[in-house]
């Protein structure tokens, strides 16, 4: 998994 | 970066204005829940810890920076300021918030994706940012005096969270392995708040009449 993809919104 | 994603910043950014500007030119905040302002500053200072470390955007980086900046902008202004503060409703704004942080705090340590400091804090973050808004609904329900700038900021913060939901389900039918039910379950609870809000201040504003919570 990518970084945390979820930690790229607000 | 979506429409849903990009709008749902810009109303939660006007939210946020819309706030402050009553707040600094009317120098009342009046109606305003210091609690609710409270838990947002909470939000934001234990969401955004990676603000320095982790680099994502210059816009993400610039919206965090907004966020805390204005949070904290706002609850000095409800504490200190010495007009602003005089307006303040402590009587009415007694919910107890604590009782909100603690179960958010037990429940962040119970679920989350990873048990490390930094991702405990990120999901007590979105718990808190769900229930965050029961102040300020509460103290709309005792005062009645809802002021078009307080129904805004409701308004606002509500619409900002729904885009939000939008965004969840565009991404998750477009990344494949964009799936995040911790947040996505926390955001759709917090959406339902403001449910019944929506309800009465659309009604109120098809009917053109001053909205009014019922009892």
């Amino acid at each position: 998994r990518p970084k945390d993809d979820a930690k790229d919104e607000l | 970066m979506n429409i849903f994603r990009l709008s749902g910043d810009m109303t939660h950014l006007m939210s946020v204005i819309v706030l402050l500007l009553k707040i600094h030119t009317i120098k009342s905040c009046a109606g305003i829940s210091l609690k609710t302002q409270e838990l947002y500053a909470l939000v934001f200072a234990t969401r955004y810890l990676d603000i320095f470390t982790d680099f994502v955007s210059v816009y993400n980086t610039i919206m965090k920076l907004i966020f805390l900046a204005t949070s904290f902008s706002i609850v000095w202004y409800m504490r200190h300021h010495k007009i602003v503060r005089r307006s303040y409703d402590k009587e009415q704004d007694t919910f107890r918030h604590l009782f909100l942080i603690l179960p958010c705090l037990i429940l962040a340590l119970v679920v989350n994706e990873k048990f490390t400091f930094k991702e405990v804090m990120w999901t007590f973050s979105l718990y808190v940012e769900a229930v965050a808004i029961l102040p300020q609904l509460v103290l709309l329900q005792r005062t009645k005096n809802i002021d078009n700038l307080t129904g805004q900021y409701v308004f606002l913060l509500g619409a900002y969270r729904a885009l939000y939901i939008l965004n969840w389900i565009y991404r998750y039918l477009t990344e494949k392995h964009f799936v995040h039910w911790i947040t996505w379950i926390s955001g759709l609870v917090q959406t339902l708040l403001y449910a019944d809000f929506f309800y009465y201040y659309i009604n109120s504003w098809k009917n053109n009449v001053r909205l009014q919570l019922p009892a």
